[in-house]
Protein backbone atom coordinates (compact mmCIF):
# COMPACT_ATOMS: atom_id res chain seq x y z
CA UNK A 1 0.00 0.00 0.00
CA UNK A 2 2.92 2.46 -0.76
CA UNK A 3 1.10 4.28 -3.34
CA UNK A 4 -2.60 5.16 -1.62
CA UNK A 5 -3.12 8.10 -3.96
CA UNK A 6 -3.24 5.88 -6.45
CA UNK A 7 -5.47 3.27 -5.26
CA UNK A 8 -7.77 5.68 -4.43
CA UNK A 9 -8.64 7.05 -7.83
CA UNK A 10 -6.85 10.40 -6.70
CA UNK A 11 -4.30 9.96 -9.60
CA UNK A 12 -6.99 9.82 -12.13
CA UNK A 13 -9.01 12.85 -10.65
CA UNK A 14 -5.66 14.62 -9.99
CA UNK A 15 -4.55 13.99 -13.95
CA UNK A 16 -8.44 15.02 -15.22
CA UNK A 17 -8.45 18.08 -13.23
CA UNK A 18 -4.58 19.25 -14.35
CA UNK A 19 -5.41 18.05 -17.84
CA UNK A 20 -6.76 21.13 -19.59
CA UNK A 21 -4.40 23.55 -18.00
CA UNK A 22 -1.82 21.36 -19.36
CA UNK A 23 -2.84 21.02 -22.94
CA UNK A 24 -2.76 24.53 -23.18
CA UNK A 25 0.81 24.95 -22.20
CA UNK A 26 3.43 25.62 -25.08
CA UNK A 27 6.21 23.29 -25.59
CA UNK B 1 -22.46 -4.99 12.31
CA UNK B 2 -23.26 -1.94 10.61
CA UNK B 3 -20.32 0.02 8.97
CA UNK B 4 -19.47 3.50 9.27
CA UNK B 5 -16.75 5.64 6.95
CA UNK B 6 -16.00 8.35 9.50
CA UNK B 7 -14.08 10.68 7.40
CA UNK B 8 -15.51 14.45 7.36
CA UNK B 9 -14.98 14.41 3.43
CA UNK B 10 -17.85 12.31 3.38
CA UNK B 11 -21.26 13.90 3.72
CA UNK B 12 -22.50 11.53 6.64
CA UNK B 13 -20.29 8.63 8.74
CA UNK B 14 -23.90 6.21 8.28
CA UNK B 15 -23.10 3.73 5.48
CA UNK B 16 -26.20 2.26 3.67
CA UNK B 17 -25.61 -1.37 5.05
CA UNK B 18 -27.32 -2.19 1.64
CA UNK B 19 -25.11 -1.00 -0.45
CA UNK B 20 -22.20 -2.89 -2.00
CA UNK B 21 -18.14 -2.04 -0.73
CA UNK B 22 -18.12 -0.73 -4.21
CA UNK B 23 -21.25 1.27 -4.46
CA UNK B 24 -19.91 2.55 -0.79
CA UNK B 25 -16.37 3.35 -2.31
CA UNK B 26 -18.07 5.41 -5.24
CA UNK B 27 -20.47 7.53 -2.82
CA UNK B 28 -17.82 8.25 -0.92
CA UNK B 29 -15.63 8.95 -4.05
CA UNK B 30 -18.53 11.39 -5.38
CA UNK B 31 -18.25 13.57 -1.70
CA UNK B 32 -14.04 14.03 -1.61
CA UNK B 33 -13.90 14.75 -5.42
CA UNK B 34 -14.96 18.09 -5.57
CA UNK B 35 -12.49 18.96 -2.75
CA UNK B 36 -9.55 17.69 -4.46
CA UNK B 37 -10.52 19.20 -8.04
CA UNK B 38 -10.00 22.34 -5.61
CA UNK B 39 -6.83 21.15 -4.27
CA UNK B 40 -5.80 20.92 -8.40
CA UNK B 41 -7.09 24.54 -9.29
CA UNK B 42 -5.29 25.78 -5.74
CA UNK B 43 -1.86 24.33 -7.05
CA UNK B 44 -2.18 25.85 -10.74
CA UNK B 45 -2.39 29.40 -9.28
CA UNK B 46 0.72 28.57 -7.37
CA UNK B 47 3.49 30.96 -9.53
CA UNK B 48 5.71 28.22 -10.89
CA UNK B 49 4.03 25.20 -9.94
CA UNK B 50 2.60 24.56 -13.69
CA UNK B 51 6.58 25.30 -14.68
CA UNK B 52 7.42 22.05 -13.01
CA UNK B 53 6.89 18.70 -15.18
CA UNK B 54 3.47 17.03 -15.66
CA UNK B 55 4.90 14.38 -13.87
CA UNK B 56 6.02 16.06 -10.56
CA UNK B 57 3.10 17.75 -10.45
CA UNK B 58 1.14 15.19 -10.63
CA UNK B 59 3.28 13.58 -7.82
CA UNK B 60 3.00 16.41 -5.69
CA UNK B 61 -0.59 16.50 -5.72
CA UNK B 62 -0.86 12.54 -5.04
CA UNK B 63 1.34 13.03 -2.24
CA UNK B 64 -0.20 16.15 -0.73
CA UNK B 65 -3.48 16.44 -1.34
CA UNK B 66 -4.65 14.82 2.31
CA UNK B 67 -2.35 17.39 3.81
CA UNK B 68 -3.79 20.47 2.07
CA UNK B 69 -7.41 19.10 2.97
CA UNK B 70 -6.69 19.06 6.45
CA UNK B 71 -5.22 22.70 6.38
CA UNK B 72 -8.18 23.57 3.96
CA UNK B 73 -10.86 22.19 6.34
CA UNK B 74 -9.17 22.29 9.80
CA UNK B 75 -12.13 24.46 10.78
CA UNK B 76 -14.63 21.51 10.79
CA UNK B 77 -13.07 20.52 13.73
CA UNK B 78 -14.72 22.30 16.12
CA UNK B 79 -12.71 22.47 19.36
CA UNK B 80 -14.94 23.75 22.10
CA UNK B 81 -17.58 21.53 21.45
CA UNK B 82 -15.63 18.56 20.33
CA UNK B 83 -17.32 18.01 17.37
CA UNK B 84 -16.50 17.14 13.59
CA UNK B 85 -19.05 18.90 10.81
CA UNK B 86 -19.35 16.35 7.67
CA UNK B 87 -19.60 17.84 4.20
CA UNK B 88 -22.97 17.12 4.27
CA UNK B 89 -23.61 19.64 7.26
CA UNK B 90 -24.24 17.89 10.27
CA UNK B 91 -22.55 17.83 13.45
CA UNK B 92 -20.97 14.64 15.03
CA UNK B 93 -19.64 14.46 18.30
CA UNK B 94 -16.18 12.44 19.19
CA UNK B 95 -17.42 10.43 21.33
CA UNK B 96 -20.62 9.73 18.79
CA UNK B 97 -17.52 8.82 15.90
CA UNK B 98 -15.17 6.95 18.87
CA UNK B 99 -18.70 4.84 18.77
CA UNK B 100 -18.50 4.50 15.05
CA UNK B 101 -15.01 3.35 14.97
CA UNK B 102 -12.98 6.49 14.75
CA UNK B 103 -9.50 5.85 15.88
CA UNK B 104 -6.56 8.13 17.24
CA UNK B 105 -6.24 10.27 14.15
CA UNK B 106 -9.81 11.76 14.91
CA UNK B 107 -8.03 13.20 18.29
CA UNK B 108 -4.59 13.84 16.39
CA UNK B 109 -6.69 15.86 13.74
CA UNK B 110 -8.29 17.78 16.48
CA UNK B 111 -4.94 18.94 18.04
CA UNK B 112 -3.75 19.86 14.38
CA UNK B 113 -6.65 21.84 13.73
CA UNK B 114 -6.73 23.17 17.18
CA UNK B 115 -3.41 24.50 16.94
CA UNK B 116 -3.07 25.57 13.65
CA UNK B 117 -6.03 27.71 13.84
CA UNK B 118 -4.74 29.27 17.18
CA UNK B 119 -1.89 31.03 15.41
CA UNK B 120 -4.72 33.71 13.85
CA UNK B 121 -3.32 33.63 10.42
CA UNK B 122 -5.23 35.72 7.35
CA UNK B 123 -6.19 34.22 4.59
CA UNK B 124 -3.54 34.73 2.28
CA UNK B 125 -1.08 33.33 5.28
CA UNK B 126 -3.29 30.15 5.36
CA UNK B 127 -2.91 30.11 1.62
CA UNK B 128 0.73 30.89 1.40
CA UNK B 129 1.40 27.80 3.92
CA UNK B 130 -0.70 25.79 2.03
CA UNK B 131 1.38 26.08 -1.06
CA UNK B 132 4.51 25.24 0.97
CA UNK B 133 2.88 22.11 2.25
CA UNK B 134 2.33 21.32 -1.31
CA UNK B 135 5.89 22.11 -3.10
CA UNK B 136 8.07 19.96 -0.60
CA UNK B 137 10.53 18.26 -2.45
CA UNK B 138 11.08 15.05 -0.54
CA UNK B 139 7.92 14.07 -1.74
CA UNK B 140 8.27 10.30 -3.27
CA UNK B 141 8.86 10.28 -6.71
CA UNK B 142 10.01 13.20 -8.00
CA UNK B 143 11.51 13.40 -11.06
CA UNK B 144 13.46 16.77 -11.05
CA UNK B 145 14.21 17.61 -6.82
CA UNK B 146 15.87 21.34 -7.80
CA UNK B 147 13.39 22.48 -9.61
CA UNK B 148 10.84 21.50 -6.87
CA UNK B 149 13.64 22.50 -3.77
CA UNK B 150 13.42 26.04 -5.66
CA UNK B 151 10.00 26.79 -6.05
CA UNK B 152 10.13 25.56 -2.38
CA UNK B 153 12.59 27.77 -0.85
CA UNK B 154 10.89 30.48 -3.18
CA UNK B 155 7.78 29.81 -1.33
CA UNK B 156 9.04 29.62 2.18
CA UNK B 157 10.76 32.75 1.84
CA UNK B 158 7.69 34.66 0.93
CA UNK B 159 5.68 32.85 3.98
CA UNK B 160 8.45 33.84 6.19
CA UNK B 161 8.32 37.90 4.48
CA UNK B 162 4.63 37.82 4.98
CA UNK B 163 4.41 36.24 8.65
CA UNK B 164 7.70 38.87 9.89
CA UNK B 165 5.85 41.63 7.68
CA UNK B 166 2.22 41.05 9.53
CA UNK B 167 3.69 39.53 12.86
CA UNK B 168 6.41 41.80 13.77
CA UNK B 169 6.42 40.88 17.31
CA UNK B 170 5.46 37.52 17.45
CA UNK B 171 8.55 35.69 15.29
CA UNK B 172 7.95 32.17 16.56
CA UNK B 173 4.45 31.58 14.50
CA UNK B 174 7.03 31.26 11.21
CA UNK B 175 8.99 28.29 13.38
CA UNK B 176 5.42 26.50 14.91
CA UNK B 177 3.89 27.12 10.83
CA UNK B 178 6.93 24.92 9.79
CA UNK B 179 7.34 22.44 12.67
CA UNK B 180 3.53 21.90 11.49
CA UNK B 181 4.97 19.93 8.18
CA UNK B 182 6.18 16.93 10.09
CA UNK B 183 2.68 16.56 12.17
CA UNK B 184 0.52 16.97 8.77
CA UNK B 185 3.45 13.88 7.50
CA UNK B 186 2.79 12.29 10.43
CA UNK B 187 -1.20 12.57 9.79
CA UNK B 188 -0.84 11.44 6.44
CA UNK B 189 0.70 8.55 7.33
CA UNK B 190 -2.13 7.50 9.57
CA UNK B 191 -4.60 8.55 7.36
CA UNK B 192 -2.75 6.01 4.77
CA UNK B 193 -3.23 3.26 7.35
CA UNK B 194 -6.86 3.81 8.07
CA UNK B 195 -8.05 3.57 4.67
CA UNK B 196 -6.06 0.08 4.21
CA UNK B 197 -7.74 -0.85 7.24
CA UNK B 198 -10.93 0.24 5.07
CA UNK B 199 -9.70 -1.65 2.20
CA UNK B 200 -9.42 -4.70 3.58
CA UNK B 201 -12.53 -4.46 5.41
Amino acid sequence: FSDPASNLGLEDIIRKALMGNLEERPE
Amino acid sequence: RRMHLVCPMNTSPSVDPQKSGHEVWEEFSHSFTPAVREVVEFAKKIPGFRDLSQHDQVSLLKAGTFEVLVVRFASLFDVTDRTVTFLGGNKYSVDTLRSMGASDLLNSMFDFSEKLINLGLSEEEMSLFTAVVLVSADRSGIENVNSVEALQETLIRALRSLITRNHPNESAIFTKLLLKLPDLRSLNNMHSEQLLAFKVH
